[in-house]
């Protein structure tokens, strides 16, 4: 069995949250990461994402995240435009 | 519930909608009663009265379509993005669109066109996306028995905080 398939998912599951985040929580993002104290645009939308979903807010893609994020849904942005 | 910032929903309580085109997945007959129950959910709460015209531009145009569709949200084929609509105004406002491709159905064997009308009519009178999982207007797809449906206390207090409360 794999030994490192864990990473190719993570890497997935950031790509697809990516695409999630931009699409209906208004994330705007240059593709670098900020290296700046404290929390990333990325991180800030999903904490954002999840906090609006009802989730545990972590700012991390844990399963309950990514279950949710993958249900079928309304196209409408849940942030205001 | 949230509605959308500066806009109050429709200024008028009696609405207008048509079908420009149905999807193949479903009898036209069927479509027609989803449609028509959907628009119940919320005149049965709120004093709006919705009718439905044929020839002519109403205020709720309501069209299938896939990908790219003459406005600037492409669907995504197959799940993903079901359907999406406009907030009350001229033109565009009030609109819904369903991604035609999807499958829809009157049970539970794809999406459920009742279930997903009734949602994105929310957004067609004012209402955004809501927190609380139990609502209607929560933004992902949870099915339920179109015969035993009751609009959830969330989405009747958001409603009927634009339009007030059907006076029987």
């Amino acid at each position: 069995f794999p030994a490192k398939a864990p990473e190719a998912n993570k890497e997935t599951d950031a790509k697809f949250a990516e695409e999630y985040l931009k699409k209906y929580y208004n994330l705007q993002t240059n593709g670098r990461q900020s290296r700046k104290k404290g929390d990333g645009p990325l991180i800030t939308k999903i904490k954002e994402m999840q906090q609006f979903l009802g989730l545990k807010v972590t700012g991390i893609l844990d399963s309950d995240t990514m279950e949710v994020m993958h249900q079928p849904r309304c196209g409408f942005v849940d942030a205001g435009e | 519930f949230s509605t959308f910032p500066g806009n109050r929903g429709w200024s008028k309580r009696e609405l207008t909608y048509r079908i420009i085109n149905y999807t193949p997945d479903m009898p036209r007959s069927e479509v027609d009663h989803a449609i028509q129950r959907a628009f119940r959910v919320w005149s049965d709460v709120t004093p709006l009265t919705f009718t439905r015209v044929y020839d002519v531009t109403s205020d709720i145009e309501i069209s299938f379509a896939a990908q790219v569709h003459n406005d600037f949200y492409p669907f995504d084929g197959p799940h993903g993005t079901l359907a999406h609509a406009f907030a009350p105004s001229s033109g565009i406002g009030g609109d819904a669109h369903f991604d035609e491709d999807e499958t829809w159905t009157s049970g539970s064997n794809g999406y459920n066109l009742f279930i997903v009308a009734a949602h994105e009519f929310g957004h067609s009178l004012g209402l955004l996306h809501s927190n609380d999982p139990s609502a209607l207007m929560y933004p992902t797809y949870h099915y339920t028995e179109p015969s035993e449906f009751r609009l959830p206390e969330d989405d009747v207090n958001g409603i009927q905080s634009l339009y007030g409360a059907r006076i029987t």
